[in-house]
Parts: structure tokens; sequence; C-alpha cells
């Protein structure tokens, strides 16, 4: 999942 | 989640509570920028859009709840509190943060990495924290006796995004499907090294037992 992996940080 | 992420986040976390801990004991907000604390806010309303829709974690759903309930309690505060108001200092908060909101939406809107309302949003977001910090850091330079609590709030906000740098360095040897996320990574650095001129003249204070006190 491309757009994904970052947004899982706060 | 690796060493550097968790420690980052409690760096965060810590530092949220020393300002709420300045608040709501010392009932002063005395050095404050409340135009930096609107910032925040608004940092945390646009990144955690997908708080209901987007679960990740426990951990994560719980901060992200934390970090947005407490930006909005400081700035109760800070605006509404009937003493607690009357210890900001208005005329030392001069920033005109409106500029960099405007500045940092445009910016999200030409360069981002997909864009759909989410991505931007998330994007203004990365911009707009990278900066929030100018109007406080512009107020303690203008106050001459910055209390500890003002002065360890800041270090441990300051700490939290150079920590995040040796995550996203950690993640991008260790993970296979971590994306390369320049847009972070430079807005990161920006972030932490705007602490730099703070995190010397903090150091220096606390090695020397003295006051902490930034040259104007």
């Amino acid at each position: 999942n491309e757009s994904d992996d970052s947004h899982d940080e706060l | 989640m690796n060493i550097f992420r968790f420690a980052g986040d409690m760096m965060h976390l810590l530092s949220v509570v020393v300002l709420l801990l300045k608040i709501h004991k010392m009932k002063s907000c005395a050095g404050i920028s409340l135009k930096t604390q609107e910032l925040y806010a608004l940092v945390f309303i646009c990144r955690y859009l997908d708080i209901f829709t987007g679960f990740i974690s426990l951990y994560n759903t719980i901060m992200k709840i934390v970090f947005l309930a407490s930006a909005f309690s400081i700035l109760w505060y800070m605006r509404s509190h009937k003493v607690v108001r009357q210890t900001y200092d208005k005329d030392q908060d001069t920033f005109r943060h409106y500029f960099l909101i405007l500045a940092c939406m445009v910016l999200a809107l030409l360069v981002h990495h997909k864009f759909t309302f989410r991505e931007v949003m998330w994007t203004f977001s990365i911009y707009l924290e990278a900066v929030a910090i100018l109007p406080q850091l512009v107020m303690l330079q203008r106050t001459r006796n910055i209390d500890n609590l003002t002065g360890n709030y800041v270090f441990f906000l300051g700490t939290y995004r150079g920590l995040y740098m040796l995550n996203w360095v950690y993640r991008y040897l260790t993970e296979v499907h971590y994306h390369h996320r320049w847009l972070t990574w430079i807005s990161g650095f920006i972030q932490t090294a705007l602490y730099a001129d703070f995190f010397y003249y903090y150091v220096k204070s606390w090695r020397n037992n003295e006051k902490l006190q930034l040259p104007a």
C-alpha cells in the first residue's frame, strides 16, 4: 500500500 | 515500532505534560506562545483526520486522542481560564502566524506525494509542524527570565522530531516496504534544525548551572 506507510506515525 | 520512534513519542508526550503541569499547577502560561499552540492544534486536526477511519493500533489511536485533547485543553486554558489567561503575554506574542498557515497550505498544494484531500491535508500538517515553533522561539528570545518548565517544554519538543529522524533512518535500513519519504525527512530536518540555537543555550545553561537566557 503506497500511501499508508508514512501515516502509521504520529 | 522501534526504540527511536517510541522515545520520540515519549518526548513529545513529556513536552505536553510539562506544559500542562505548568499551566495547571502554577496557573500560569507566562512565556508560552498562544500562536504556537494554535498552530499545533491545527497540525493535529489536519494530520489525524483519519482518527476514526484508519485504525493502525490502539497505541496510535490513544496517542492521537491525547495529543488532540491536550492541544485543545491548552488553548482553553490560555484563552478562557480566568486566572491563566491573565498571565498570557500578548504583547510579546506578535508573530504573524497566519502567514505560516498560508505559506504551508500553498506549499502543500504544490508539493505532495498524492493529490487527494487527505494527503494534501497530511502534507500541510507536516509543513506546518516544522515551523509551528517559530512564534514560541521568538517569544523566548524576548523573555528575560525563562522558567525551567518552559525551557524543558521547548527542549522536549525539539528532541522529539530529532528522534523521529533516527527512526526514519532505522526504518529505511530495516523495513523492506518502507518508502523513502523525502518530504517528511526534509521537513523533519528543518523542524529539528530550528531548535539548534535554543539547544546550544539550553545545554550551556544546564552545564553552567545558570538560568536559561537567550541572547536578544
